[in-house]
């Protein structure tokens, strides 16, 4: 996080903002709702209180205005900047703006009201931005889903620099953004798509492309708006040009960013036992897929569409050297790469053992 | 037909230099334009924009750099002057 310089920050701590207008695209209900719930990711991480009042000056007046509105920071139009704001002071400061020709939505729909005018109300509590693609404070838009949003770690630790920590007896804390080359680095779950290898963590993912060096992070939300955070397993069904991703007993089926009709299903669809409510990983290879579940695993056949007979199986007694439980597994030139922890174990198919066993991140071209 | 180079890097150039005035206090006016933006200064403003989000600090506006220009984003620099 960074703080603005000169360390401007508010002597109060109850604050009071006013919206002194609207944007036609949105209820003054939904808007003042967004607001509302902005402030809010603030005021639960330190001691700061906002009020909203409808008459007089507030210390934070919200506007949607456009192009030159007298600020010498005139917006450009639909889509660029979004927003600004400015940092604590009087008159001016702490005011925000925002762009009146963009479409604001209270949905995954470019751009979140809520989303937009959060980070901007940390420039008016003394924020500048962050470098932390993950941090709410990061320059760029990102989609987050607003009814599960947690303010991000790092925005915690900026605010409470400024105002120290929040009144809750219970200090809240906030995601992290995973680094790709920290060698503690865990999976939640892993597949190969078109050619490309998903790396899953909380709600990222890493995007290994095989000609690309770099490895790309990106938000689950920038691809499948809709979907839950926190993916537990995932295959490629490349005769079917589908992904499968598993959350807890329901599973989206993905064709590229488009998820399929009447998903999520529930897993007993596979022919679970009800025992069943998680999948801790899975892998398509040929005509069957297979599901690792503790220290068990089942076989499911894709044409017949129903699970093997004489399963599930111990993982150690089919997998030799794969002993402890699977966080995720991919498969690639006939060899199953198990990851448990930060190792990962390349099993060969042909020769039925392990071959190597090394660091996750090295799939990071770490 | 297929766009000539010169005026896409001309269209590129002028990305660049957009954001970086926006974003990295790159000088605007004239004068202090020419006098200050000559080329070393607005490729050292370009690393400090690829070192803030993580690119590769190349100096040039090459196309993942072009493509962190394009992206929907808040107003306020993230430099302060």
């Amino acid at each position: 996080f960074l703080l603005t310089p000169g360390n401007p920050k508010w002597k109060q701590t109850d604050l009071t903002y006013r919206i002194t207008n609207y944007t036609p695209q949105l209820s003054e209900a939904d808007v003042d709702a967004a607001i509302e719930k902005a402030f809010q990711v603030w005021s639960g991480a330190s001691p700061l209180t906002f009020t909203k009042i409808l008459q007089g000056e507030a210390d934070i007046n919200i506007a949607f205005v456009q192009r030159d509105h007298g600020d010498n920071s005139p917006f450009d139009g639909p889509n660029g900047i979004l927003a600004h704001a400015f940092q604590p002071g009087q008159g001016i400061g702490g005011d925000a703006h925002f762009d009146a020709e963009e479409t604001w939505t209270k949905t995954s729909e470019n751009y979140n009201l809520f989303l937009v005018a959060a980070h901007e109300f940390g420039h008016s509590l003394g924020l500048s931005h962050s470098s932390d693609p993950g941090a709410l404070m990061y320059p760029n838009y990102a989609f987050n889903e607003p009814s599960t949003y947690a303010l991000p770690q790092d925005d915690i630790n900026g605010i409470q620099a400024i105002y120290g920590p929040s009144d809750n007896p219970i200090q809240p804390t906030g995601p992290t953004t995973p680094t790709a080359c920290d060698p503690r680095l865990t999976f939640d779950a892993i597949t190969t798509l078109r050619g490309e290898i998903l790396f899953f963590k909380d709600k990222y993912f890493f995007r290994r492309h095989p000609q690309l060096r770099s490895v790309e992070l990106n938000f689950i939300s920038l691809f499948w708006p809709s979907l839950p955070t926190g993916i537990q397993a995932a295959y490629e069904d490349p005769y079917r040009d589908l992904v499968y991703l598993f959350k807890g007993n329901q599973y989206w089926a993905l064709n590229g960013y488009d998820i399929q009709q009447d998903y999520p299903k529930h897993i007993s669809n596979y022919g679970f036992p009800s025992s069943v409510q998680a999948i801790d990983a899975a892998v398509s290879y040929r005509t069957k897929t297979y599901f690792f579940v503790n220290n068990q695993f089942w076989r499911y056949d894709n044409e017949r569409q129903s699970m093997d007979p004489d399963y599930p199986k111990s993982i150690a007694s089919t997998f030799q050297g794969i002993e402890s439980r699977v966080d995720a597994v991919f498969q690639q030139n006939d060899f199953f790469l198990f990851f448990s922890g930060p190792i990962y174990y390349a099993f060969d198919l042909n020769g039925n053992r392990v071959t190597r066993v090394d660091r996750s991140i090295r799939w990071l071209n770490c | 037909f297929p766009v000539s180079s010169e005026s896409q890097q001309e269209k590129n150039l002028e990305v660049v230099q957009n954001y970086l005035q926006k974003f990295y206090h790159l000088p605007r006016n004239s004068y202090a334009f020419e006098r200050k933006n000559s080329a070393s200064v607005i490729v050292q403003k370009l690393k400090e924009m690829q070192q803030f989000f993580g690119l590769n600090v190349t100096g040039k506006p090459n196309e993942e750099t072009l493509e962190m220009m394009q992206k929907p984003r808040c107003g306020v620099p993230d430099h302060a002057e």
